[in-house]
């Protein structure tokens, strides 16, 4: 499972 | 390894997969009160050999955590009440209430009374800070002032609220 905020960039590396 | 993304939630993928890295990547703006998780299949598959090619796969949820972008919505403004001038003391005379599509402390309301006109109503009334009930402190009296305007606000408890 991953963990990410609503408001990150598009582009943004969510994990590998 | 070159890796491959599917979204298994029905609607257009948000993320994309860099093929030969892996790296997940943003695709699309997230809103978590449109979508608070998102389910993918990460498939990675051996490009070394034509013969044979092997892959597996793994699922990925990705939860989307909330922040702070909606302020609380008001239901109707102005609100009107009728209030007879017999109504008793510490009678429950109307309600505030106000949404937010936030989550969390984010999302969770308190009322304040910010003002009465004529002020000399400031005593007159209250309103509880957590269910926006309103109260009469004091009787009212229809020949002596037959209207009063309350401004009420409502905040969220997020830290930049």
């Amino acid at each position: 499972m991953v963990k990410v905020r609503e408001d990150v960039s598009i582009g943004f590396v969510v994990g590998n | 390894v070159m890796y491959t993304l599917t979204s298994l939630s029905p609607a257009e993928s948000a993320f994309d997969m860099d093929r030969s890295s892996g790296a997940l990547v943003v695709a699309r703006q997230l809103d978590r009160e449109t979508r608070p998780e998102h389910r993918l299949e990460v498939r990675a598959l051996d490009t070394s050999t034509s013969s044979n090619p092997q892959s597996s796969a793994v699922l990925v949820r990705v939860d989307i955590t909330d922040v702070n972008d909606n302020a609380p919505r008001w239901e109707r403004d102005p609100v009107v009440i009728a209030v007879p001038e017999d109504a008793a003391v510490g009678a429950a005379v109307g309600n505030f209430s106000a949404t937010d599509a936030d989550a969390g402390p984010n999302g969770e309301l308190r009322y304040f009374l910010d003002s009465v006109e004529p002020e000399n109503g400031r005593s007159k009334f209250a309103v509880d800070r957590l269910t926006g009930s309103l109260t009469l402190l004091e009787g009212v009296d229809f020949e002596s002032v037959a209207r009063y305007t309350l401004v009420v606000s409502v905040k969220d408890q997020a830290v930049n609220e």
